[in-house]
């Protein structure tokens, strides 16, 4: 079952 | 001071309907060279960056770096109010508490101003570094549209296989399946209904419908889509405007 994602897994806080 | 004057508020009407309905609270930076937006949707998987240079402007100067916190939901609502022909433009203090929206009508000697009360929005920022995409995808913004409308229908996940010279739109759903197929295309007479791939890897990502059927408010904005993709990466949905452009980088799903 494939699962949504987080944009915070991609980019780091500036 | 802010002073920015669009020759027709249609441009900023159709900016702010795209955006509106994914983000409630933006800060909008006003800077010499134009105007820009970071904010992520509720949810951490969608985030907008919408660039509006100082070219997509009649006029446009801005002495010092300014914040506009803005609601979306209230700002549309006065912007609606105006036509999309007028001419629109912003003005804000150095030190604002409220942005002002003036519009002019061109033909007639009306003039219609409303102000926004600013707020103190505390966003995190997200850094996107420069991303590597083993395929881009530019097709006709319509069609692409209507293939999320369609797909959606059938399933909250589509998924997007793009192989040497076709890409493959399909969604599998409870009650049936459907998918869309397009190949490139080049149309030497009307450009804007293309569609360009360029490949470097084969791809094979799925993403929520939802949120695809957001970024597709865009459509009235430019009559072609950029589409960048890489493997378990999240994509790059590009909107251009006159001079400046409406992204959306949306995470997609997979399994851990």
């Amino acid at each position: 079952m494939s699962k949504q994602q987080t944009l915070g897994s991609f980019f780091s806080s500036a | 001071m802010l002073e920015g004057k669009f020759d027709e508020a249609s441009l900023l009407k159709k900016v702010i309907d795209a955006m509106k309905d994914s983000v409630k609270l933006c800060n909008f930076n006003c800077t010499e060279n134009g105007i820009s937006v970071q904010a992520i949707d509720d949810s951490r998987v969608l985030l907008i960056s919408l660039l509006i240079e100082a070219g997509s402007f009649e006029d446009y100067r801005c002495d010092r770096n300014i914040v506009l916190g803005l609601e979306m939901e209230s700002l549309n609502k006065i912007i609606k109010n105006g036509n999309a022909s007028d001419m629109l433009t912003l003005v804000a203090e150095d030190s604002p508490d409220a942005l002002n929206l003036i519009f002019e009508d061109k033909r007639r000697d009306r003039i219609a101003e409303y102000s926004l009360k600013l707020m103190d929005i505390d966003q995190d920022f997200l850094k996107i570094e420069d991303m590597k995409f083993d395929a881009v995808v530019n097709m006709p913004s319509a069609e692409f549209a209507k293939i999320c409308r369609d797909m959606k229908t059938l399933s909250e996940s589509l998924q997007i296989i793009i192989t040497k010279d076709s890409v493959k739109f399909n969604s599998e759903g409870d009650f049936g399946s459907g998918s869309v197929v397009i190949k490139s295309f080049t149309d030497l007479e009307k450009t804007e209904e293309s569609v360009r791939i360029t490949l470097e890897k084969p791809i094979n990502l799925t993403f929520g419908a939802k949120y695809l059927n957001d970024i597709i408010k865009s459509t009235p904005l430019a009559s072609q889509v950029t589409i960048k993709l890489c493997d378990k990466q999240p994509a790059l949905f590009e909107y251009q405007l006159p001079s400046g452009y409406l992204r959306f980088y949306l995470a997609p799903k997979f399994e851990d």
